[in-house]
């Protein structure tokens, strides 16, 4: 990886969360 | 050899020996991923940043996250005890964390707590300080950068104006802080730099 955030699967997480994935949130 | 996760978001910064790397890894995505959900909801209610094209709200997000957590998480570093409290309540010390090899980030981090500390900001201007901070139109790969420079430039404006009133004799405190921006960056390179040594499968 060159990139450290797509090492963290950052970018992943931050798109599911600004769509709004509920699915994705812990109760 | 033993992973070292000296991350105050990690449950402690040594898991026992038998774990895979993988289980480390998902042990500490459970406490890193409901992190970054709180900076994109935090992000959400910035006045206008939803206003920005998708892409130029994951390019502030994933290049700003680490900076937002650092300056939400400075408490953690207690520089006179010279601790790191970890989420997990744990508290460790710098001595310690050292001794685990972790030298440098750790140090500046320190530096950087102790220095926002100081100028025991209300909650109001810490939280729009972190606006400012997310909202960073020289971020790499930022297609509208008019669009994001505007909006920084109203946040710094109402940062200015909310740190003048609280604080009127002190005329030199608004700079101090944007001072603290350079600061972020230098951490947020070296944060990186560890995280390239430390390759996630």
């Amino acid at each position: 990886f060159s990139d450290p955030a797509s090492n963290l699967g950052l970018e992943d997480i931050i798109r599911k969360a600004l769509m709004g994935n509920l699915e994705e949130r812990p109760e | 050899k033993d992973i070292v996760l000296a991350c105050p978001m990690n449950m402690c910064p040594q898991d026992k020996p038998n774990k895979t790397p993988q289980e480390i890894w998902e042990d500490f995505s459970l406490s890193f991923t409901p992190a970054v959900r709180e900076v994109v909801e935090f992000a959400k209610h910035i006045p206008g940043f939803s206003a920005l094209s998708e892409n130029d709200q994951v390019t502030l997000l994933k290049a700003g996250t680490f900076e937002v957590l650092t300056v939400r998480f400075a408490s953690l570093f207690n520089v006179k005890e010279q601790t790191v409290t970890f989420i997990s309540g744990a508290t460790y010390s710098l001595e310690a964390l050292k001794g685990m090899g972790m030298g440098g980030l750790l140090d500046t981090m320190f530096e950087f707590s102790e220095k926002l500390n100081s100028l025991e900001l209300t909650a109001e201007e810490l939280g729009l300080f972190t606006a400012v901070v997310l909202v960073s139109a020289d971020r790499s790969g930022i297609e509208n950068i008019n669009s994001v420079e505007l909006l920084q430039e109203s946040l710094i404006r109402a940062l200015r104006a909310l740190v003048s009133k609280s604080n009127p004799c002190d005329v030199s405190r608004f700079t101090k802080l944007l001072l603290k921006m350079p600061d972020l960056r230098t951490l947020n390179n070296m944060h990186s730099e560890k995280l390239l040594s430390f390759r996630i499968d």
